[in-house]
């Protein structure tokens, strides 16, 4: 799991049976005390692999979006709650906006959910150190210009942020047969190929099935374009090959482009 | 409760925040909250710090979970 603190913006990414929602209560008040107002709230989640295991409010998206409305004030006008199809049921993609305005960001936040990882990789996070997992897998060259931040789990499962300037990135892994998954999130630019970062990401865990989503605001981003050239580098370079793909506007707060993969293997 | 391992999926959450007075002062903005204060939510969410680093723009931690 992780957590960003910039200036005006933070980011919580949590897993297993973690309360999540529970946090935006305090982290509004302590920024009160700092004269920062709530301008914007996004939650994001795929599916469960557990979903019965969940405590409340995350038994369901629903009880989540009722508690999330509740916890933000008023001000955050333009709200929507979507869940974004896949080919299979099982691989939604939820989604919750909120903000006061529509805030023209240029950057784009790129979340990767990867299962049924590659089994020889996945040895890799088990029963070694942080820095010797960031090594042997290839984590550390999928940029090469950011300084790693990387945890190693007792007995296995790994944790890395990565920080480049004032972008960040960030693994985590559960390598577990039965129900390994790992996940890469980064910040792009418009500007930049995410698809080769993409591609080096998810090579570090050869999975079956992969799902991106892709959040932008602003104009700048071509999104037809880009689901494209990430569909042919995933296709031509990893034998991926993208079953669905869907494309939904949130007021206010940008747009998700939601994509499912599965290897040629399968 | 079924037969389960560990949930892998994470839950992802953005807060976004303006500031109410003149931009220049508290540019540090979010990162002045104290670091007993971030425990106590994070105990709420149940978690806690197990790794940081940071650099002129922001702050990293890792989570145990």
């Amino acid at each position: 799991s992780s957590l960003f603190v910039y200036p005006t913006k933070i980011i919580i990414k949590t897993c297993g049976t973690t309360k999540l929602l529970k946090s935006i209560q305090p982290l509004i008040l302590l920024a009160q005390n700092l004269n920062l107002t709530l301008s914007a709230c996004r939650y994001t989640r795929g599916s469960f692999i557990f979903p019965k295991s969940q405590p409340f409010p995350h038994t369901s998206f629903e009880e989540e979006v009722v508690v999330l409305e509740e916890a933000i004030p008023l001000s955050l006008r333009h709200r929507k709650a979507s869940v974004l199809p896949s080919h299979e049921p099982s691989r939604a993609w939820h989604v919750f906006t909120a903000s006061v305005d529509f805030d023209s960001n240029s950057c784009v936040v790129v979340e990767v959910c990867m299962t049924e990882l590659d089994r020889f990789l996945s040895r890799s996070f088990f029963g070694r150190n942080g820095k010797v997992m960031t090594r042997e897998s290839g984590i550390d060259l999928i940029n090469a210009n950011a300084i790693v931040c990387d945890f190693a789990f007792d007995p296995c499962g790994y944790s890395m942020n990565s920080i480049d300037g004032d972008r960040y990135s960030t693994i985590h892994v559960t390598p577990e047969e039965g129900f390994s998954y790992a996940s890469f999130e980064c910040v792009a630019s418009v500007y930049e190929d995410i698809g080769e970062v993409l591609k080096r990401a998810i090579d570090v865990f050869q999975p079956g099935t992969v799902s991106i989503a892709t959040t932008y605001g602003g104009e700048e981003y071509n999104d037809e374009v880009m689901t494209k050239r990430v569909e042919s580098v995933l296709g031509k370079k990893l034998g991926l090959k993208c079953r669905s793909s869907c494309v939904e506007v949130f007021p206010g707060s940008g747009t998700v482009v939601y994509q499912s993969f599965t290897s040629c293997r399968k | 409760v079924d037969v389960s391992g560990f949930e892998g999926f994470e839950k992802r959450l953005e807060l976004r925040f303006f500031r109410n007075q003149d931009p220049l002062e508290n540019s540090m903005g979010l990162r002045l909250i104290d670091f007993e204060s971030l425990e106590k939510v994070l105990q709420t969410v149940q978690c806690t710090v197990v790794s940081a680093i940071a650099n002129k723009s922001f702050d990293a931690y890792v989570l145990s979970e």
